[in-house]
């Protein structure tokens, strides 16, 4: 143990540990967090080279690996409530983003959210199993958060009772969806419905994308990598063309709103359910703002008070860097952030579920307030935590630009929450549409 | 705003909005008395904070009402006033952020961790004020000798969290594989593992990079 670091740990004046317990909610939720960590670090299954040493497309093969084992793993391990899913994944794949990404944390929310018991019957054990691996087709290469824009369409056809999916321009084209470009054999489709003529807005349609067998794209498919990003290496990020693609009726996610076999469009009971999702996304993202400004911290903290440098006193040894006011300036008000923004995740959290509680029971009052709170604090913790990664990598001085000391990572990784899932800034406008109506 | 202004009752995060009405929102006059009588109480901290909260979105709301009277059609008058529904939006949320902070550290039984949260909260909040001193001193919640004091508080904050910085972190339990990071390992034995981790870069897997015998040894030669 570095001596300074010791003798730090000596003169704190709480017992970390107690604090913990205050992050995780309790003593129990600790020691069940250190246990699926030891399951996953003690799993030789797990192991591999430094990302940082390998090429592109050997980073998307092992955490394609990582992740086929993970699927396993968790049920082995009899791992099943969401949140334990969540620790599993974060621990097997470090906090990087991984190719099935989307499948568990949107294809098939999105089915038990959004399909009938018919359609769940059919779909949701071979997506469970990896039959069919899905990924949630939404943004596209000229539209992203203003829904309304997307261009992609979803035509019926009575006389067939198909959807005929089509890209009808270039800026149509399905454009960064994690997992779209090598890895998913079908993909929830958000597509402009057009029936007897008449445009009825966004809909959701299951749309098989790659033969199940042969993994070759279908016919009047186009689908591939977009590649290389600023991070995210270990995902297919991808792009998804169509061209007058024919799905049966029975695949258009028909809960909310349905088309009768005639064509008759039937409206949803309330467009308010789709918010629910928003906000169980966003609510996870402030958790994320959290956990990457705190990893940040750790690294900077530590380090600053490893690394001797300078002088303050004329002739005395080098201080440790964190004993320059400037370098604590620079540091404990990001500190001080990463634990507000820690408590500011799990209230979310917990009004979330909430909240989901009274939609059930059809109370959907407080949902506008909730959604506009998810959009600001998302854009509002996004923006502090991603510069405040940047200033814990430049307080580390010229190491801190060198992969080995694991910002550069936390931050590529982190700084696209800043505009996927909605543009902060279009966000923040969201936020004020409530407030000014307030 | 508009509800809150119209007379109807609001709940939830937004309820300070119910004292919202053009004639007690005005500046304080510069009498010196400011909303915040102690820099160091969280919950007058936190007043101020709803106060600017309650402004910012009332001016923004108040510009776009105006514009409209003015016959701009609503996106349009939407449109020229989006930066200081921005800042709005900006100032609930901190409120949010703060009031939130303070109210988690109620729930905290542990005296010893009480305390360096609280000093975390309050470095929090004050570091707020300071960097967005400019709101506070437009609205009048806080006197410019105040924002003074503010500055040298939170300098006093830093010398209280420095001896608890690295237990702040080791806090979060991140362990050394979840990290990824040679520079924050658990045990700060940084350098000999920074060398050993440079060590097994792919560009040191031969001694001689065959780069150098295909282009510059021949380039010597030419030279």
């Amino acid at each position: 143990m570095n001596p300074d670091l010791s003798r730090e740990r000596a003169t704190a004046s709480f017992n970390p540990e107690t604090i913990t317990h205050i992050l995780d909610g309790s003593p129990e939720r600790t020691r069940r967090r250190r246990e699926i960590e030891r399951l996953v670090n003690d799993d030789p299954s797990f192991q591999h080279e430094d990302p940082n040493f390998l090429s592109r497309s050997e980073r998307y093969e092992v955490a394609i690996k990582k992740s086929a084992v993970m699927v396993q793993k968790m049920r082995e391990h009899g791992i099943s409530d969401p949140e334990e899913i969540y620790w599993f994944k974060s621990f097997v794949h470090r906090g990087r983003p991984e190719p099935l990404d989307l499948h568990l944390g949107m294809f098939l929310p999105t089915l038990l959210g959004q399909a009938t018991p018919e359609q769940q019957e059919r779909f949701f054990m071979p997506a469970w199993n990896l039959e069919i691996i899905g990924t949630y087709a939404q943004t596209e290469m000229g539209h992203g958060t203003h829904l309304r824009g997307l261009e992609t369409t979803a035509t019926y056809d009575p006389s067939t009772q198909e959807f005929i999916l089509n890209s009808p321009t270039v800026s149509s084209i399905k454009w960064w969806p994690g997992g779209l470009g090598k890895t998913s054999n079908h993909a929830v489709v958000l597509a402009q419905l057009y029936t007897q003529g008449e445009c009825k807005g966004l809909q959701a349609f299951i749309v098989p994308i790659r033969h199940m067998g042969t993994h070759e794209p279908l016919p009047g498919v186009v689908v591939g990598d977009i590649g290389p990003k600023f991070g995210f290496d270990e995902t297919d990020n991808g792009f998804l063309k169509f061209d007058k693609v024919r799905i049966p009726r029975e695949n258009m996610l028909m809960k909310y709103a349905q088309v009768e076999p005639d064509g008759t469009y039937v409206k949803p009971v309330s467009d308010k359910l789709t918010y629910g999702t928003m906000v169980f996304i966003r609510s996870m993202i402030v958790g994320d703002s959290a956990r990457s400004l705190s990893r940040a911290c750790t690294i900077a903290v530590r380090y600053s008070a490893v690394r001797h440098q300078s002088e303050i006193r004329a002739g005395e040894p080098e201080p440790q860097i964190l004993d320059f006011q400037t370098q604590q300036y620079k540091l404990f008000p990001l500190l001080a952030t990463a634990y507000a923004f820690q408590f500011v995740g799990s209230y979310m959290s917990q009004t979330y579920h909430r909240i989901t509680g009274d939609i059930q029971q059809g109370n959907l009052n407080e949902l506008p307030e909730l959604h506009a709170l998810s959009a600001g604090l998302k854009a509002f913790t996004t923006w502090a935590a991603n510069t405040g990664i940047e200033e814990c990598r430049m307080a580390c001085g010229g190491h801190g630009y060198s992969r080995c000391s694991g910002i550069p990572d936390i931050y590529v990784t982190f700084t696209p929450a800043c505009t996927y899932e909605g543009e902060n800034t279009v966000m923040m406008l969201q936020t004020a549409r409530f407030l000014v109506k307030s | 705003y508009t509800a809150a202004v119209s007379g109807e009752r609001l709940s939830g995060m937004v309820s300070y909005l119910n004292n919202v009405s053009s004639q007690r929102l005005q500046p304080q006059p510069l009498s010196g008395r400011s909303v915040v009588t102690d820099i160091n109480d969280l919950d007058s901290l936190v007043e101020a904070y709803k106060q600017r909260a309650a402004w910012s979105v009332a001016s923004a709301s108040r510009s776009f009402a105006a514009d409209m009277k003015r016959g701009k059609r609503k996106e349009d008058a939407w449109n020229k006033n989006s930066v200081d529904l921005v800042r709005a939006s900006e100032a609930h949320c901190h409120y949010v952020v703060v009031r939130l902070f303070t109210s988690k550290l109620s729930e905290i039984l542990d005296v010893a961790a009480h305390r360096i949260l609280s000093s975390l909260c309050l470095l929090y909040a004050l570091h707020g004020i300071s960097r967005n001193a400019g709101d506070f001193l437009q609205v009048g919640l806080l006197s410019a000798s105040q924002i003074e004091q503010v500055q040298q508080r939170i300098k006093d904050l830093l010398a209280v969290i420095r001896p608890n910085a690295v237990a702040l972190v080791d806090a979060f339990d991140y362990t050394d594989s979840q990290l990824g990071s040679v520079l924050g390992r658990y045990d700060g034995n940084v350098y000999d593992n920074m060398f050993e981790w440079a060590k097994k870069s792919p560009l040191n897997k031969t001694q001689v990079h065959e780069s150098f015998h295909k282009y510059l040894k021949p380039l010597q030669s030419k030279l």
